[in-house]
């Protein structure tokens, strides 16, 4: 599982 | 984009709107903790810092979410400390929120996915935002009962972060993304919800009004 660096969610 | 993460930010929407008609139409910010909405404000603004710091030049539809949030909640802390502050409930909105934001900001100082200001400060929006609905609940447990547009908007507000558990699991599934810290202080933020979820499914849907004790 890749960690999201960069938040995408709201 | 998937239909949970679509819908969870609609209900999201649809609680600041629900809240700020309440207290437009009403002109009253009865029953509706001040420190939550508070917390809440705090959370957007160190959430979508990013906003302030690169000027927003692509005006996206999640650009224009983030400054929706930011508006829409600062607008309803003026309309309840300002606009409408006569009928705010000080005595019974008492619960200490620096009981809340302190250990946030030092947890997110503990536990964080990188050491850097935006990452620390979008951690500490995150935990905040998990416990930040407190207030307004034990403000009810105070009074004893929740005028039924603000059990409306309570149920929207829980449900936005219920439907992002679902988004995190999809995600999970077929994107194999993961964000711990989120998917975690959502599934805390929601179990706070359960009580009143119970209580909204049994009595509001019925037309009955939630009186606590319950």
């Amino acid at each position: 599982s890749n960690k999201s660096l960069a938040h995408d969610e709201l | 984009m998937n239909i949970f993460r679509l819908f969870g930010d609609l209900s999201h929407l649809a609680a600041i709107a629900i809240l700020l008609l309440k207290i437009w139409k009403t002109r009253s910010c009865a029953g509706v903790s001040g420190k939550t909405q508070l917390l809440f404000a705090v959370c957007f603004i160190t959430r979508y810092i990013d906003l302030f710091l690169h000027f927003v030049s692509l005006y996206n539809t999640e650009k224009v979410m983030k400054l929706i949030y930011i508006s829409a909640s600062v607008f309803t802390c003026y309309l309840i400390f300002f606009k409408f502050k006569a009928t705010y409930d000080g005595n019974h909105d008492s619960m200490r929120a620096e009981f809340l934001i302190v250990p946030a900001a030092g947890l997110a100082c503990l536990i964080n996915t990188k050491f850097d200001a935006i990452e620390i400060l979008w951690t500490f929006s995150i935990y905040l935002e998990a416990v930040a609905i407190l207030p307004q609940l034990f403000l009810i447990s105070k009074t004893g009962e929740a005028e039924t547009i603000t059990s409306h908007y309570l149920f929207a507000q829980g449900s936005y972060r219920a439907l992002y558990i679902l988004n995190w699991i999809y995600r999970y599934h077929y994107e194999s993304h993961v964000d711990t810290i989120a998917i975690v202080a959502g599934v805390v933020q929601t179990i706070l919800y359960c009580d009143f979820f119970y209580l909204y499914i049994t009595k509001v849907v019925k037309g009955q009004k939630i009186v606590l004790p319950a």
